[in-house]
């Protein structure tokens, strides 16, 4: 069965998009086969690997509200190995209807579950959350066996990490207790600044090894990436966001070998 | 009655927190009284004024929720004519806790007409909202005068800007008629990016005076000061992001005499 991770963190503008699309370049690049489950309303992983509005028949939405098969709502993107359920921008309502439904936490582990038995699964499933700790990413903590943070090296970043890691806690307690933090990546690092490195001795001396190794420096060419309706790998090789999210693909290959 | 401003933008990351402190900080230095009202869980307009978890009594979540009286948590901050309402973490409950009540659109307008009749009124209530189009958000269009967004000069940051605004429409038509787009103020602006320049170009041409002639430029000083519990202004009045935000207020308050 697929390595399903949920990537999530209700700070905005942190990397959560950027590192789902990039990361998932960089495994494909290494082999394995990725589908990314586009759970934000935004649409933006859709958007950055070229699924614009007008082609997205059967959305996340569609899966989550009407039952609709995941399957459905599968779509190729230009890179082999790689695929998208796109989003809709109905999911913004999503919460207010899925509220009174009786399995509402679990909509998402089921359609998963469901598709992994007609059809070959995918290496990883990685799930791109929205800003915020809403039924949509509960969803994806249900769902998932492991959450993937993206920290923005910045002051505000630490501020709700421990919001997150509490509802961890919480849904691991009551609806999944197979999830596990896979770990922290440092995003936007900018070693030339204190408030880097501040926010960065702190990941690390409170956290240890969950934060990885690896981090992402902030890289023009990664928010160019999108624009062209691409990860940062097709866009840029050569640029320092592809080599750093080859490295962070590496190291989460690695520790799935011996977790 | 003041003129009540909510700074919203489902986008994550995109600059809310950071214009609600500078903004307010710089139309408090250019003699107005400003009430910032935080509605986002995560509490950073809250924290970057120096007003930690432990140093909340009463917040915004009970305002919403317990019906307590806006008056009682509005806190100092150490700048003269500069309060806050703070957030709690609870407020991320908020849409499944007031998904059932009867007037949960105008629970903030209320308390908010409640407190301008007791108390003498700032000249300004900034309302800074999370990352998303949710109740929360939505009480905030329904309380406000104008809406202000910030923009980030990156490709993201237009596709949300549709769903934001035909919200808006959905606000004035349905629940709050005098709701009108204040502008749409440009931030992390690094003219050297072709990214910023396309931004930019867009933004203009779809929008034309609805964008602020002001630009807020990408400036170390504007994240490193939450590190310091203070606005910029307070923290490196000379810097580029001080004068940028001196420049937003002047055309603020110009666009208020004659509007
Ligand atoms: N390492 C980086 N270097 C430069 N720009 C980056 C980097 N990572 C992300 N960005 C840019 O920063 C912005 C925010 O990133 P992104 O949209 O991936 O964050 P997010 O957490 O998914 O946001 P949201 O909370 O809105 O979903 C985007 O415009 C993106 O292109
Ligand atoms: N003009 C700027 N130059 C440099 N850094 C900035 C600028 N504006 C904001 N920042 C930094 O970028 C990050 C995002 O800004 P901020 O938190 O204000 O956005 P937000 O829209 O309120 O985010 P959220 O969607 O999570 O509420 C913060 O760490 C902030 O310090
Ligand atoms: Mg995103
Ligand atoms: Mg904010």
């Amino acid at each position: 069965t697929p390595d399903i991770l949920a990537i999530a963190n209700q700070k905005g503008g942190v990397g959560k998009t950027t590192t789902a699309i990039n990361l998932a370049a960089a495994l494909v690049e290494a082999g394995r086969s990725v589908l990314i489950i586009d759970l934000d309303p935004q649409g933006n992983a859709s958007t950055g690997l070229g699924i614009t509005q007008e082609l997205r028949q059967k959305t996340t939405y569609d899966v989550l509200i009407d039952g609709s098969p995941l399957a459905a709502a599968i779509q190729t993107t230009g890179i082999e190995g790689l695929t998208v359920a796109p989003a809709s921008r109905d999911l913004t309502s999503a919460d207010i209807e899925l509220i009174t439904r009786d399995r509402r936490l679990t909509l998402l582990k089921s359609a998963i579950a469901t598709f992994v038995t007609t059809a070959p699964p995918s290496d990883y499933v990685l799930i791109d959350c929205p800003p915020s700790l809403n039924l949509l990413t509960l969803n994806a903590l249900v769902a998932a066996r492991g959450l993937l943070v993206p920290l923005q090296c910045e002051f505000f970043a630490l501020e709700g990490l421990s919001q997150l890691l509490m509802t961890v806690r919480e849904v691991r307690r009551t609806a999944n207790s197979g999830l596990r933090l896979t770990g922290v990546v440092l995003t936007m690092h900018d070693s030339r600044t204190r408030l880097t490195q501040q926010v960065e001795q702190d990941a690390r001396t409170t956290l240890g090894d969950l934060v990885f190794q690896t981090v992402i420096p902030r890289n023009v060419r990664l928010s160019e990436a999108p624009s062209y309706a691409m990860p940062v790998l097709q866009h840029d090789s050569a640029s320092k966001g592809s080599a750093a999210y080859r490295a962070l693909a590496q190291e989460l290959m690695a520790a799935d070998r011996d977790p």
